[in-house]
């Protein structure tokens, strides 16, 4: 569960990456 | 921090408390200015944890609140090119720094004085969002930041500061 958890806490981390990078108009 | 609309601050953000409280005071008379406090609030907070639920949660909040921001300043050209952004937020802290100053050399020493010499230097660290900051403006900082500390130990303790 253990991996479970941090691939979920990874891809939530990607996806404000990217909204951030969005935000910024760097994409 | 629950009247902003975002949950209760996480501890691990308590580096980014008084910038997000410029932020909403600057909301009404200077929202470009508030727009990129948040943009560094943001940042930082991702740098330091993105990872637990809380900080998750205070972050998505955070971006939603960036989001809906950009969509209302759209056809702001300090929204929509970063390098006017930059100038913008650059003259406001300058704003903030000079008229701290000219109260300093005036002899005039009050409380608002003290948050425009503390607010110009937390609008020098939104500088940072930009790149990296001029040997100026890390100057203007460190200088705003240690007046501001001075001239209110000095008030607090009831001496005349020099």
């Amino acid at each position: 569960t253990g991996s479970v958890g941090t691939s979920v806490a990874s891809t939530e981390q990607d996806e404000l990456s990217q909204r951030l990078a969005r935000l910024r108009d760097q994409v | 921090m629950a009247a902003s609309g975002l949950p209760p601050l996480p501890p691990q953000f308590k580096a980014v408390q008084h910038i997000l409280r410029s932020a909403q005071e600057l909301d009404k008379r200077e929202p470009v200015v508030a727009y990129y406090c948040r943009l560094y609030a943001m940042q930082t907070g991702m740098k330091i944890d993105s990872k637990t639920p809380e900080c998750r949660k205070f972050l998505c909040k955070l971006m939603d609140q960036l989001e809906a921001m950009k969509k209302q300043l759209g056809d702001n050209e300090a929204i929509t090119q970063e390098i006017v952004g930059c100038a913008h937020v650059e003259n406001y802290a300058l704003k903030m720094f000079l008229y701290a100053d000219n109260e300093d050399r005036a002899g005039r020493f009050h409380k608002n004085m003290i948050k425009s010499f503390y607010t110009a230097s937390l609008l020098i660290d939104v500088l940072t969002v930009f790149g990296e900051l001029t040997d100026e403006n890390v100057q203007h900082r460190k200088y705003a930041r240690w007046k501001a500390a001075y001239i209110h130990n000095c008030l607090k303790n009831g001496e005349t500061p020099q």
